[in-house]
């Protein structure tokens, strides 16, 4: 069909499509997926990032983007340019009001999705960073059966039984798509306090990484829980760039 | 339509149906409605607990009684009696193995959720206490339209930023679908370290109470971080059983 066609000359100029999801909410996969765009920006890689997030489109927000609108010609959009480069489509850039909800079915979102990978010029780019809704719904699916050649999917996770219980589901899900496991990440792991440096173990630590050994999957590390990051969120500018830390320890 | 017909008979018999909701994941909405619904059938209320979010579903966990299963009898399904008579429905008690990822896109989720609101022995309750997953996806659109009567919809927030952007539109969510809104929770406002007993503003105060007040809501209250309920929870325990606080101080 047409759009499979569309899509497929497009995603054929972009080198890597990595899908970053996760089982639960509120694990900071947005937080992984805007700064590992970022950094990729800022390395000189040419990168794309897509927010499919379409209930909850936070991608604009945590890079102080939000209020921009997207030009469109002929049909084809234009991707929003941030800083270094970094090509970004984010519902929140289509919504002329942040208050708007947006109250669509399954079939809906799965062609407007169509139309982000299909009708949006991308161009050629090394990396395109997918951030998907929590869960293993409409929009993963869509992602992963209309790119035929995805990289892989990186899986976030925060080190609580409840969020590593819904990972492992992000995981097999990968799997059943045929789509490779890139890494499991395992944020918010581990908290010291800023007062008296004594450890808080707010959330454990460790259970990414044994899932990641039960499963056979790569752990791509821990990110500590650092409330720097839920000001850099809300400020709209990316953890990495106003810090000299290496976001994750080991990527 | 039949279903239509055998979900008025069901719901009928039910006084309060309350939908739990937020724009965002990981606020702290399971725990609440877990906790809420407890809190109802300790008090003596007839009190059910649906869970609706299909890919995510940790009610089950978060009550202890994963692995449990659900008897049917002619076509209707008997919920799990946990404690204190609390009835329970969860996707987590109709899958065999945990880890499986529901892949379902729209459609098969409204027809699941049409049988867990029409095929459900409920008998007659004081209150019907509904997780819905985070977003104004296909779920919480499907519980909306298929309970004519709806009591209200809770709204859980978290206060930085991003949570509270998110949270707007689940307001807006509930006022274009004539639902009325019960009123909106801040959870994890503020923390103080258990070692030096200084306060960690990890998520800043206060952002729930202003949107209350901007949107013309009721605020319900703040819930501070806790970490004894994160153990409450991978514990399988609500965590108002085991301690003396008071959930919410506004309840
Ligand atoms: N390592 C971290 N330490 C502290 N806060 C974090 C961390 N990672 C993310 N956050 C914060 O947690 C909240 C949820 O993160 P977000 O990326 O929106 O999660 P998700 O996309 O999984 O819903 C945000 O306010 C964010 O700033
Ligand atoms: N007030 C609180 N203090 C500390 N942790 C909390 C609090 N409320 C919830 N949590 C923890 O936060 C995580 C997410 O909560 P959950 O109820 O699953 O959120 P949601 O349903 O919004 O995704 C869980 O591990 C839970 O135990
Ligand atoms: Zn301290």
């Amino acid at each position: 069909d047409e759009q499979a066609e569309r899509i497929s000359g497009r995603m054929g100029r972009i080198k890597n499509k990595i899908l970053v999801m996760s089982g639960k909410g509120g694990v900071g996969k947005t937080t992984v997926a805007v700064n590992l765009a970022y950094a990729m920006a800022v390395s000189g890689k040419k990168t794309g990032l897509l927010d499919v997030d379409l209930h909850g489109p936070n991608v604009a927000k945590m890079l102080g983007i939000e209020g921009k609108t997207l030009a469109q010609n002929n049909g084809a959009i234009t991707p929003f340019a941030a800083e270094h480069g970094l090509k970004v489509i984010s519902m929140a850039l289509l919504l002329e009001n942040s208050d708007e909800p947006v109250i669509w079915r399954g079939p809906l979102k799965t062609g407007v999705i169509g139309q982000f990978l299909g009708d949006v010029e991308w161009g050629d780019l090394d990396y395109l960073i997918i951030d998907s809704p929590p869960g293993t719904g409409d929009e993963p699916l869509s992602i992963c059966q209309l790119i035929k050649d995805i990289t892989g999917a990186i899986i976030v996770t925060t080190p609580q039984d409840v969020a590593i219980l819904d990972s492992r589901k992000a995981v097999m899900f990968a799997r059943r798509l045929d789509v490779p496991v890139t890494g499991i990440i395992e944020n918010m792991s581990g908290f010291t306090c800023p007062h008296c440096h004594k450890n808080i173990n707010i959330f454990k630590k460790g259970g990414a990484e044994k899932t990641a050994q039960s499963m056979n999957i790569p752990f791509l590390g821990c990110i500590s829980f650092n409330p720097q990051m839920v000001e850099a969120g809300d400020a709209g500018i990316p953890f990495i760039s106003s810090s000299k830390n290496n976001f994750v320890s080991k990527e």
